[in-house]
C-alpha cells in the first residue's frame, strides 16, 4: 500500500543520501540541495513504485560506480525536480 | 612547464568526464539558487 511504500522509499532515500554524504566532502552544500529537492517533491510521487525504482537504481549504481557519484545525484535532483509541487508553469501569451 | 596553465579550470585529470560535468552543473545550480533565495 500506499504507506508502506512511501516508508520504504523515504527508508531507499536515506540510505542514498548516508551513502553521498560520505563521498560529497568536499562539496558539502551537495547533500542540503538533494534534500531540498526531496522536500519539495509531491508526495504522491515520493510514494510511488517510479521513485522506489530510481531510487534503487541511483543507489546500485553509486555503490557499484563511485566515479560517477555527481551524475547520479543530479539525476535523482533533476527526477525530484520534475515532480516538485512547484512546478514551473510555462508562460502563455494571451491573444 | 612548456604546457603549464593549459587547462586551468579542470583541476583534477582523472575524474570521469561525465561525473566532472554532472559535478559543474549541480554546483551552479546550487549556487544560481543560493543567489535567488
Amino acid at each position: 500500500n500506499k504507506a508502506s511504500m512511501s516508508a520504504e522509499n523515504q527508508k531507499l532515500f536515506e540510505e542514498f543520501v548516508d551513502y553521498c554524504s560520505k563521498l560529497t566532502a568536499e562539496h558539502p552544500e551537495v547533500i542540503p540541495f538533494l534534500q531540498k529537492c526531496h522536500s519539495k517533491a509531491n508526495a504522491s510521487y515520493l510514494s510511488s513504485v517510479e521513485f522506489r525504482n530510481t531510487l534503487g537504481r541511483c543507489l546500485a549504481r553509486v555503490q557499484g560506480k563511485q566515479t560517477k557519484l555527481y551524475v547520479y545525484i543530479n539525476e535523482l535532483c533533476t527526477v525530484l525536480k520534475n515532480h516538485s509541487e512547484k512546478k514551473k508553469v510555462p508562460l502563455r501569451t494571451q491573444p | 612547464g612548456a604546457h603549464a596553465a593549459e587547462d586551468e579550470e579542470e583541476d583534477d585529470d582523472d575524474e570521469d568526464p561525465e561525473n566532472r560535468i554532472a559535478k559543474k552543473m549541480l554546483l551552479q545550480e546550487i549556487k544560481a539558487g543560493l543567489s535567488s533565495d
